[in-house]
């Protein structure tokens, strides 16, 4: 374990409470792709099969077991506790067009032809995608509430620090796991484009980001 | 690969 993946699995974190909390305080999910949360709860779902299989260390049972709780919490209530408030009709990135590359990714692209290892895979590839249908929607809608904004803000900061964690590993444990480094790469430049778009709007105090 | 031993990130 090192500061940068300590750093990014709390902002990864925090990105998720934030984006509960918006939910429940508001009672409303307007604004946020319902797609986008099934398709984390998916990966994160695909992922920790290995919470039954092996044991890495306290922290990353625990880590494991909140993160798949917050995300089906999360699409609970975006699906049935405040569905009435859900946008679907802007929320139609289809889905279909990530699920079958990745699929058909994985199979191809493995450490190794187990079951857990082409889900391991599987979660790899869809979690540099799953957030295509959230930006979409903000493309579609062309704004964003500051909140969801500071969401995928700390989920970019969590990739990015992720990254800063695969260098260290690299630099001091000669660890390089290709196919997360590869795709989390692709996953950190989707967030770019709405970097910059954070830093120049929501930053300066305009509250809402609306895309130009 | 070492990687398929198990992986230890999120």
């Amino acid at each position: 374990m090192n500061i940068f993946r300590l750093a990014g699995d709390v902002s990864h974190l925090v990105a998720i409470i934030i984006l509960l909390l918006k939910i429940w305080r508001s009672k409303s999910c307007a604004g946020i792709s319902g797609k986008s949360q099934v398709l984390f709860a998916l990966v994160f779902s695909t992922r920790y099969l290995d919470l039954f299989t092996v044991f890495v260390s306290v922290y990353n049972v625990v880590m494991k077991v909140v993160f798949l709780a917050l995300s089906y919490a999360t699409v609970y209530l975006i699906y049935m506790r405040f569905r009435n408030s859900y946008d679907s009709e802007n929320d139609t990135f289809r889905v279909e067009f990530l699920l079958v590359p990745v699929i058909g990714l994985s199979f191809l692209e493995n450490y190794a032809f187990t079951p857990l290892e082409i889900l391991w895979t599987f979660s790899i590839f869809l979690e540099a995608v799953a957030i295509m249908p959230q930006l979409f929607m903000i493309t579609k809608t062309g704004e964003a509430e500051s909140i969801t904004t500071h969401y995928l803000f700390f989920l970019g900061l969590y990739r990015a620090l992720y990254i800063a964690n695969w260098v260290w590993r690299y630099h001091m444990e000669g660890f390089f796991d290709q196919i997360a480094v590869v795709s989390g790469v692709v996953q950190t430049i989707f967030y770019c484009d709405f970097f910059y778009l954070y830093v120049t709007r929501v930053l300066r105090g305009k509250g809402k980001m609306s895309l130009p | 690969a070492d990687e398929a031993a198990g992986h230890d990130e999120l």
